[in-house]
This record gives C-alpha cells, sequence and structure tokens, in this order.
C-alpha cells in the first residue's frame, strides 16, 4: 500500500508559471500537475543559493545547523551525520535513486551525491553537462561565445544534446524498466520507488532549444516594473550579481560594479531567455509526467524549485539576496491518493493535460507542442482543452522548504519526523520544518477556517 | 531549562487565539493545567513564537521515566498540523558594502563576517543584518549592522525599506521579537 514517490527539484526556478499567475509564462505541464495537486503561493527557500538551500531541504534542517552557507564543504563531516531525505526513504523501504542534480555536486554532497547513504544505485549525471561552461552560444558575429544568454540548435551541441534531455530521457527509461521489473534490481518484487529528478534550467547559462525562443517575442516580454535600485536599501543586502558579470555578452556592456545597471535591451533578452529555459524544462516536465501517471497512478509528486531569481527587479539579477524574488520558490504536491481517488471520480485523465485560464487565452500550445517535437524529445502530453471543474487548491499559508522533508514522509506513511531539538547536532532524524500533509490530503478548510491570510501577497 | 519540567508526559497546549505567542508547551499534566488556565501554558515549556498553532488539545504518552534530553527528543513528535506564522531565510555577506568585498554575493563560509537573517510573516519581511562569527556560527545580537522592513501590504515588490519610519515602529518590534 505504500505509494511511489516522484520529486521534481527545478534549479533556480521563480514561480513564473502558469498556475502560479503569471501572465507571461507558457507551462502548460507544470499547470496541469498543479490542476490536480496542491499549490503552496508563498513557499520559500531557506538561503538563495543552491548548495545551502539543497542541503537544507534534504535534511529538514536550516543552514545554521548544517553549516553550510557555501558550497565547500559536506554536513556530514561538518555539521552532523544527519539523515536526508532519500535516505529516510531507503530505510524505510523504498528504492531509491537519482538523476540530474538533486544533491548539490562536489565537495557539498561528498562528491559522491552522498553515496551510499542516499541512493540505491549510483546517481545519474548527463554527458552533457560536462559542457556546460563550453562556449556554444551564437553571438551576432557569427561566432561562439560564453554568454547568459543562450538559444541553440540541439542537434549541433556537444554530445547532440542538452542535459536536461539526457536527465528526461534517462528517467523514462528507468521508469519503463521499473515498471518491467527487469533491468532495475530491487529488493522485493512490491518494492516502491523515490525518484528524485533535478533539472538543470533555467539556471545560468539560459541554454535552450533555440525554437522556444518564438514562444516569447521580444516584443512580449516586459521589463521588471521595479527595476530600479530601492532607495534606502542597505549596502549589505545588496546581490552584485556576479555570476553573471563574467560572461561574454554581460562583459561587452561593460556595466559598472557593483550596483550596474544593466541596460534595458539587453535585461529584456535575459528575462525572454530565462522564460524560454523555462518553457523548455516544463516541456521535459510534461514527458515525464506522462510516464509516471501512465505506469503508476498511485505516485507522490513533489515539485520544487531550489531558490527564486532575480529578472531586474530592484535592478538586481541572479539570487543571493533575502528579497522575495530570490527566496520565493514553487512548491507543489500532488498526492497519490487524492489523485486517484478525482481521477475515478471526475473522470479525469491521468495524462498532463492543458487546462483553460483566463491566463493563457492568447498563448498558443500547439506551437509549444511544435517545438518540443523539435527537441529530439518523445513526444509532449497531447494537446487537449479538455478541463475540469476542479481548480488546483491553493494554499496561501507560510511555507518553508524545509517542510518537504516531514511532508512527504507523512504522506508515504513513513514513521512520521520528530521536531528537532535547539541543538540538534547529534540528532540523526529530525526536522525543522513542519508537515504540510494536511493541507495535501484535503484537511484545508480546517486550517482556514482558523486563519486569516492576506489576499494582498497573491501573485 | 525548560525541559526540566517535564515528567511523564507531553502536554501540547492550545494556541492561544490571536495571541499565538506560545505554541506548544512541555510539562507534566498537573503544570500544563495550571499554567494552561493561567496563561494557555506560556510558563511550562519554551515558547516557539514563530511555530504553529495548533487547533486541538493532543496528549502524548512517553514510555519512559523522564530521560536525558536526547532520549526525550526521540520520542517527541511534531505538532504539525497548523499554520505557519513565518517563513525564515538567511544570507551571508563578507563585510558591509559590496563594492569593497567583490565575493560579497558567494563568499566563502571563512569569510563570512555578516549574516542577513529574514522573517516572513504574513505582511512584513524583516532582515536583521547581523555580524556573524564565522568559527561558532552565530550571529551576535547586540551588533546590528543594517536592518531592512518591508510591509508586503503597501509595498509587495519590497521597493521601500520603512525600518526607520516611525509608523513601523511597533510593528518592527513585533517581527523583531519573533526573529529573536
Amino acid at each position: 500500500d505504500q505509494p511511489n514517490v516522484l520529486l521534481i527539484i527545478v534549479d533556480d526556478l521563480r514561480p513564473v508559471l502558469g498556475c502560479y499567475g503569471d501572465s507571461l509564462a507558457i507551462t502548460p505541464n507544470i499547470d496541469a500537475l498543479a490542476h490536480d495537486a496542491t499549490v503552496f503561493t508563498r513557499a520559500y527557500a531557506q538561503q538563495a543559493l543552491c548548495g545551502p538551500s539543497r542541503t537544507s531541504f534534504l535534511t529538514s534542517r536550516r543552514p545554521d545547523t548544517t553549516r553550510l552557507y557555501d558550497v565547500h564543504s559536506y554536513w556530514r563531516k561538518h555539521a552532523g551525520n544527519f539523515t536526508s531525505l532519500p535516505q529516510y526513504f531507503k530505510e524505510n523501504g523504498y528504492h531509491t535513486a537519482s538523476a540530474g542534480k538533486i544533491f548539490h555536486p562536489g565537495i557539498v554532497s561528498n562528491h559522491s551525491d552522498d553515496q551510499p547513504y542516499s541512493w540505491s544505485e549510483t546517481p545519474y549525471h548527463p554527458p552533457t553537462q560536462a559542457h556546460k561552461q563550453d562556449p556554444v552560444c551564437l553571438g551576432p558575429d557569427g561566432s561562439l561565445h560564453t554568454n547568459i544568454y543562450c538559444p541553440v540548435q540541439v542537434e549541433e551541441q556537444p554530445g547532440g544534446s542538452l542535459p536536461d534531455i539526457e536527465t528526461t530521457r534517462y528517467s523514462v527509461s528507468w521508469l519503463k524498466k521499473w515498471a518491467g521489473g527487469t533491468a532495475v534490481r530491487r529488493e522485493a518484487p512490491a518494492q516502491p520507488f523515490f525518484l528524485a529528478v533535478g533539472y538543470h534550467k533555467p539556471h545560468i547559462p539560459l541554454k535552450f532549444p533555440k525554437q522556444f525562443l518564438d514562444l516569447y517575442p521580444i516584443s512580449s516580454v516586459s521589463l521588471a516594473p521595479n527595476r530600479w535600485l530601492p532607495k534606502g536599501l542597505p549596502p549589505v543586502a545588496w546581490n552584485p550579481w556576479n555570476d553573471l558579470r563574467w560572461r561574454e555578452d554581460i562583459a561587452a556592456l561593460n556595466v559598472s560594479f557593483p550596483y550596474g545597471p544593466l541596460p534595458d535591451f539587453y535585461a529584456r533578452y535575459i528575462r525572454q531567455g530565462y522564460y524560454a529555459a523555462t518553457s523548455y524544462t516544463d516541456s521535459l516536465i510534461g514527458e515525464l509526467l506522462t510516464t509516471v501517471d501512465h505506469l503508476f497512478p498511485d505516485t507522490i509528486i513533489a515539485f520544487i524549485g531550489d531558490h527564486g531569481w532575480a529578472l531586474g527587479e530592484h535592478q538586481e539579477w541572479s539570487k543571493f539576496s533575502n528579497f522575495e524574488v530570490s527566496t520565493q520558490v514553487p512548491f507543489i504536491i500532488r498526492n497519490w491518493r487524492r489523485t486517484h481517488n478525482d481521477t475515478a471520480a471526475h473522470g479525469i485523465s491521468q495524462h498532463p493535460q492543458s487546462f483553460n485560464q483566463p491566463e493563457y487565452s492568447g498563448n498558443d500550445h500547439s506551437t509549444y507542442e511544435h517545438f518540443s517535437s523539435r527537441t529530439g524529445c518523445e513526444s509532449l502530453p497531447p494537446k487537449s482543452a479538455k478541463s475540469s471543474a476542479r481548480k488546483a487548491v491553493e494554499y496561501n499559508g507560510l511555507v518553508e522548504l524545509v517542510d518537504l522533508f516531514p511532508t512527504l514522509v507523512d504522506l508515504a506513511g513513513l514513521p512520521t519526523l520528530p521536531q528537532c531539538p535547539r541543538d540538534s547536532s547529534q540528532v540523526r532524524v529530525c526536522t525543522e520544518g513542519m508537515s504540510l500533509s494536511h493541507v495535501v490530503q484535503g484537511n484545508l478548510q480546517t486550517v482556514n477556517s482558523n486563519t486569516k491570510h492576506n489576499n494582498h501577497r497573491n501573485t | 531549562n525548560p525541559w526540566d519540567v517535564m515528567t511523564n508526559e507531553v502536554f501540547i497546549s492550545p494556541a492561544e487565539p490571536n495571541k499565538g505567542n506560545n505554541v506548544w508547551s512541555v510539562g507534566s499534566e498537573r503544570m500544563a493545567e495550571a499554567s494552561d488556565t493561567k496563561h494557555k501554558g506560556h510558563t511550562a515549556g519554551r515558547s516557539m513564537p514563530w511555530g504553529v498553532e495548533t487547533n486541538k488539545v493532543k496528549h502524548q504518552q512517553i514510555h519512559s521515566k523522564r530521560t536525558d534530553l536526547l532520549e526525550f527528543e526521540e520520542y517527541f513528535k511534531p505538532v504539525s498540523y497548523g499554520e505557519k506564522k513565518a517563513a525564515f531565510s538567511q544570507y551571508p555577506r563578507p563585510g558591509p558594502t559590496p563594492s569593497r568585498n567583490p565575493d560579497s554575493d558567494q563568499p566563502h563560509t571563512r569569510d563570512v563576517t555578516i549574516m542577513g537573517y529574514s522573517i516572513r510573516t504574513h505582511r512584513f519581511r524583516y532582515t536583521a543584518w547581523l555580524k556573524f562569527d564565522n568559527q561558532t556560527y552565530k550571529p551576535d545580537w547586540d551588533h546590528i549592522v543594517a536592518e531592512e522592513l518591508y510591509d508586503h501590504k503597501t509595498d509587495p515588490q519590497e521597493d521601500h525599506n520603512v525600518v526607520g519610519k516611525r509608523f513601523y515602529t511597533r510593528h518592527k518590534r513585533e517581527v523583531y521579537s519573533m526573529l529573536v
């Protein structure tokens, strides 16, 4: 009776998604997932940097407990031998597997993705990720550069592919093998799996199949409405976005340090690239979700970003701050029981579908599908305008990424995590978050009836 | 030591409506009941004002007699079904100004001298940039380098730092106390 678990982590993804009310974003597959799930509209990372954030939510402890504020140490040696999220599932009978970026690579995860603790098999990393920093971006002069803005022709890339495409193919293949029960070694015939799939985009460089640019004509891409340095901002709060500055396209703009600003015309391109990279990732997630829903409909699906990303707000780019845009993340959980019951009750297809929302009325999803087929990916979910009467459940309460671990544990029916004491350095298993299972399982009214949410924060 | 009041039972008190300054308490049933009558358990155990508001009174039996702290924690279950009153994030800096610290976006921990602790409530985001000891990993609450306060009710995009505004003095004091 134990459900499978699929954890999807997207690198540097802020909630520029249709299901979060972004009117420009074209993300039908994530929106379809959200349609049948609980959408947490006010979810926050504990630190706007990949390594500390991932270590934090994968151990359910805050950076002051993991003692990781950079990317130069491994929590088990540096802070304490804390049990990770996949490790907990593994130790409770699950087969755990990782594809793409789940733990931050390098010393942060002991150069081994936290093996042998967390995973039942060797984690998969896409080979073409080795070309992450290669000069492959076509510039206006016709030569190749190391740019931020980097639409590419996939077939011409080193290895003939892109990392997230490879990760998706591997994950789909893994699921099919697991369904067949042949190639993946499992301890018991009915053993459930915990599959974590980590996407690299829209992390910079904004490298994506160039066809996705056509979803966002540059004339339709607006600038950040608050693209100026705020008065009264203390200098210590400022993030100088150095990770962008050394790229060739940005360096050529001779932007002053540390405040900039970036010229408007190029700010528009970066925003276009971020949205296009997000749609590209969404197309691959659709492929993954189709496979999961077809083969394993009784699967808990959790979808998160590791932190946000500033798109020119406050004259800032990238993450590295405490601003709302840097710390707010998408956080969506679909419960397996709810999915199962609802699909039976409402006759909803278990394949991700587009659904009608006013925000999408001007967007052409058929164009989207056309592009997806040209990326070399397998086919996207069938285009369907079929809409369900049921809308996504939105929860506007405050949520943190440290809540992910106890929530998934509760939803899967594993032993509940104890709350961490003040000093938890000697406690292997505990949480500094809280479980959201009551929200996901539909007890939302009980919560909302006792609280007053401020709707002014709605997107 | 708030754990000293614990005997054989954990009592989790109901949150005080509209106050919420006490989330859960640990103590003997007798003490908890007494404190609940008097002050909703505020004196019975440790207070976590940023935590959850519980809706029901819950009891949990501790199977052993009084144990040491870690052993007790093994038995303790979280009050995990409520709503958070705040969310936290933090970011380190090597110094007070980015122009003098070019690595201020991604400092090495050994170079971190300031930590920005943020608390988000339903209405505000308050950040205290504190002097930080990179050897003990602890901030110095007596040494505030800078502060930020944003009122999301009037400024959802965080364009106006109102920490110095007299109008917000009371609000700042409230969120600061929650962060501390």
